[in-house]
């Protein structure tokens, strides 16, 4: 796209596509039918202008950045959702050292008690980031490992408790309402908990996305996201009609396999990465 | 639903108007409309509302007194058609017969793994797995579970790269009886060059007789990315979509075909070991109709 040109139709289906093919869906559609009209009142005239007017229109969308505070009394409870497969157990992983570097003691509850060897993978990740593992036995209630790890977090006077949960469709109703009792189970132990809920999402994932944030939310208090697997190729761009339309800031993106790999969110930096 | 949408377009002619070209166009809009709601790629849509509009037209439906039903009957057969193979999927005996399983990260291979295994060895076989990713935490253990749960043996080693260990598992499959190997290797980025380079050499090495690239069902446009890329890499014969016992509508199953020719064989409904079915692609039209 060459910069500082005359706009006209042909550059706004190209950057159309664009969008679309950052999995922005409707929202993409909204946000060129804004720039044509604009186009049309000679509000913006080059290829320059539109570039700025759509960087501003996501970055609008996705309102201002939200971070993960560490509040209330010790310790603060995360508790990590999202579909199979998504990256949970690999982002509490990275959450982990986020805090055991800033010399926080962390507590890890193996809340996957259904998966082949989810405790296992855990455990390695628990032993390279320095937290402490509370698992059960595999097929054990999730809500009593929950309800054991943050026994130990309180016991402990641990900073952070994070704790795992298994993959799940948002078509289970079963499974959603587990996830409703280990919320409740939290909330019985520890005032408060989970003071986060963050449902972490594929970054490849399309329109799926915002099913799946309306199906998480209605069953657990999900206070943020983390799209996962940014260093692909995907875009992400389903964050944008998730902010929209459930209210759910992006608070962390993981960009890559290893413990450092996960960083704060930027819509500015975000935005900009929807035309590269 | 589409069925609904199309009517809505069309019920303003429906009562004693003639339909023109506009209201044609409409409809197709409504049907595009529904295809990226589904996920199907950009560039791909737009090639089969040319299709659908190129039928509409020969088939004349500007003078059908249901034009709604004919669009709709035009619609589900180009898409049926798009994911339809005229070949149907034969595993076959090669002494051992090879099957490699490759895709994205957390794309459900490991498990899918165990349900082809478990699938083959209900129609006779005597498969072996064998554990290939060998930098996922516990990716050996995970594998080993599911072939106890399975009583499935399962080919581990560490020390040694995913190509070598998947290049002895074919003596090793002969020495000991199996008739099918089934190689699970790590989940891995397209834009990997030394993963892609990998994995390229597992193929090179192991010969498999089938190399399936198992995607999530509920992946949006950048299905065709990595698609193109594992298929420019190792010449796929087909697909596995996995998770597709959600609610996702799972147009990346066209788009991906369209890119790359290779069909869906199979599908997973479920994460219990005997969820892996055939894939139809009727089934799959209607549901991508929606
Ligand atoms: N490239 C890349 N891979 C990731 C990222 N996050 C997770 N992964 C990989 O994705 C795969 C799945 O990650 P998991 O952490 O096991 O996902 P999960 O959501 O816990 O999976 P289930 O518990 O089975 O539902 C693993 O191979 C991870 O290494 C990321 O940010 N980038
Ligand atoms: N609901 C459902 N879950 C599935 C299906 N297939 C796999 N899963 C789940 O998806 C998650 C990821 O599956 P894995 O088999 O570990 O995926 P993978 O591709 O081997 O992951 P990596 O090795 O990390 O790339 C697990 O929680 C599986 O149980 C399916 O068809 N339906
Ligand atoms: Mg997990
Ligand atoms: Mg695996």
């Amino acid at each position: 796209l060459s910069i500082g040109r005359d706009l006209d139709d042909e550059t706004l289906d190209r950057l159309e596509e664009t969008l679309y093919t950052a999995d922005l869906g409707p929202s993409a559609t909204a946000m060129i039918e804004k720039a044509r009209k604009a186009y049309k009142l000679r509000e913006i005239k080059t290829t320059d202008d539109v570039m700025v007017f759509l960087r501003k229109e996501i970055e609008d969308r996705l309102g201002e950045r939200s971070e993960l505070e560490l509040r209330g009394v010790p310790p603060t409870v995360v508790l990590m959702v999202g579909v199979n497969g998504s990256g949970k157990t690999t982002t509490i992983a990275k959450l982990a050292r986020h805090f055991t570097q800033q010399g926080k003691k962390v507590v890890i509850g193996a809340g996957d008690t259904f998966r082949a060897a989810a405790a296992e993978q855990l455990q390695i990740w628990a032993d390279r980031v320095g937290a402490t593992l509370v698992r059960g036995k595999a097929g054990a209630d999730p809500a009593a490992v929950a309800f054991d790890a943050a026994e130990k977090a309180a016991t402990e006077k641990a900073d952070v408790l994070l704790v795992d949960t298994a993959g799940r469709l948002v078509t289970q109703a079963h499974l959603m309402q587990e996830l409703s009792k280990i919320s409740r189970v939290l909330g019985k132990r520890i005032p408060g908990a989970p003071h986060d809920v963050l449902l972490v999402l594929d970054a490849t994932t399309g329109q799926n996305a915002i099913q799946q944030a309306e199906k998480f939310k209605a069953a657990v208090p999900v206070t943020g996201l983390i799209v996962a697997k940014l260093d692909g190729s995907a875009k992400g761009g389903a964050v944008v009609g998730i902010r929209e339309r459930v209210g759910l800031p992006v608070k962390f993106i993981g960009v890559g396999e290893k413990a450092d790999d996960l960083e704060p969110f930027d819509p500015k930096e975000f935005a900009r990465s929807m035309f590269e | 639903s589409i069925n609904q949408n199309l009517q809505k377009v069309f019920a303003r002619f429906q009562r004693g108007g003639k339909l023109t070209d506009g209201n044609i166009q409409d409809g197709l809009r409504e049907i595009r409309q529904a295809l990226l709601d589904a996920d199907v790629h950009f560039k791909v849509a737009k090639d089969l509302i040319d299709e659908v509009t190129n039928r509409a037209v020969g088939e004349k439906v500007i003078e059908s007194v249901t034009p709604a039903q004919q669009i709709i009957k035009i619609f589900h057969d180009v898409l049926t058609a798009a994911m339809a193979s005229d070949k149907p999927l034969v595993i076959g005996q090669h002494g051992p017969t090879v099957i490699m399983l490759a895709g994205l990260q957390g794309s459900g291979k490991t498990t899918t793994a165990g349900k082809l295994a478990n699938l083959l060895k209900k129609r006779g076989r005597q498969p072996l797995l064998v554990a290939a990713d060998l930098q996922r935490p516990a990716a050996i253990e995970q594998l080993k579970v599911l072939g106890q749960q399975l009583g499935i043996p399962v080919l581990a080693k560490t020390g040694v790269t995913p190509p070598d260990l998947c290049a002895e598992a074919i003596p090793f499959a002969r020495a000991n009886g199996h008739d099918v190997v089934i190689l699970d290797t790590a989940g891995r980025l397209h834009i990997d060059e030394p993963l892609m380079q990998e994995v390229a050499a597992v193929k090179a090495r192991a010969k498999p007789h089938h190399v399936f690239f198992v995607c999530d069902a509920m992946t949006g446009q950048d299905a065709v990315n990595s698609a193109r890329a594992f298929h420019e890499r190792l010449a796929l014969d087909g697909v596995i979509l996995t998770k597709l016992d959600g609610d996702t509508r799972g147009g990346a199953a066209i788009s991906i075909r369209h890119v790359t020719g290779a069909p869906v064989r199979f599908v997973g409904l479920g994460e219990k070991l005997d969820q892996l079915e055939e894939f139809h692609a009727d089934r799959m039209a209607s549901r991508v109709l929606g």
